[in-house]
């Protein structure tokens, strides 16, 4: 009984929500990103443009391949690509009433999914940690 | 029951095996590092020794937080930095007879978990994707 309620709860209940998530800007470029995620210490964050819509995300891997050389990094590329060129677009999306039910079988491959309202707004993240404290909770009573 | 089963497995049945976990040894430096790291595609990775003892972790928000200047990142300072010198030394850790529950806490708070032997060598990583897979088995049933 204690599962199907947890199982049942809608995810908005659970996001980081929007304005505690670090993100860039779409017309940012690399350079710009890589320092965003090195100051914030994740290692991968959204890429909004100014409206709040979510286009997709960017990481520290895949910064860094875009740049991988044959002998070295070359971090001199950085200034001249734009953050659009490189973000992953194609990324499962939640909706705020969506149940944790459908945010769990997400989970298993990646490490946040972005929740965004029926217009394309972004309103939080549902991350590994907060389902996995949700479901520790539940399993140790 | 379902549940007290899962919960009492042996970590040891779940781990992705330490022959196919990608590491660094610790007398490398942060170049060698960070062009394991984005090869691999994989944020964080073990730091061991010529004889697989396990002796930290290492990531990429530490290797640029550890060159991040005032106005730039300075990559040209990764040669000469020693994985040891920035590497997270505390880290928690798993014994492969430890319980799928006891393995759950601690990846609340971490991405993966290492397990050693009991002297200390390496035997592989608990992750959150096998962790998150097991339980969502467990909840769809
Ligand atoms: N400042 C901090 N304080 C405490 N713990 C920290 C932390 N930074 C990282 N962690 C821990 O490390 C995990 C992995 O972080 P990562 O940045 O690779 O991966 C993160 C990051 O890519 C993204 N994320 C989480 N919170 C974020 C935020 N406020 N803004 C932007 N992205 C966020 O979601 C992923 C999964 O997050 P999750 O919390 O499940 O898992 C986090 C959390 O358990
Ligand atoms: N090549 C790939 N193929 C398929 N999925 C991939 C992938 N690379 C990353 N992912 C997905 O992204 C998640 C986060 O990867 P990350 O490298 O930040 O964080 C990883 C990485 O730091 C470490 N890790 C996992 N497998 C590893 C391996 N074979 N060698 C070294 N480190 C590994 O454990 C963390 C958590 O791993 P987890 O599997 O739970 O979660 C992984 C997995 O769901």
């Amino acid at each position: 009984l204690q599962k199907d309620v947890l199982m049942e709860k809608r995810i908005g209940d659970l996001l980081v929500p929007s304005e505690r998530v670090a993100h860039v800007q779409i017309g940012n470029n690399l350079e710009h990103a890589l320092l965003v995620l090195t100051k914030s210490g994740y290692t991968a964050i959204p890429v909004l443009d100014p409206k709040y819509k979510l286009h997709g995300l960017i990481s520290s891997p895949l910064i860094l391949d875009s740049i991988l050389g044959i002998e070295r990094i070359e971090f001199e590329k950085l200034e001249n690509i734009p953050v659009e060129q490189v973000m992953k677009k194609d990324i499962p999306k939640l909706h705020v009433n969506d149940s944790l039910n459908k945010g769990l079988k997400l989970l298993i491959n990646h490490p946040f999914i972005c929740a965004v309202d029926k217009d394309g707004y972004f309103e939080g993240i549902l991350t590994r940690r907060i389902v996995l404290k949700q479901l520790s909770g539940l399993l140790h009573r």
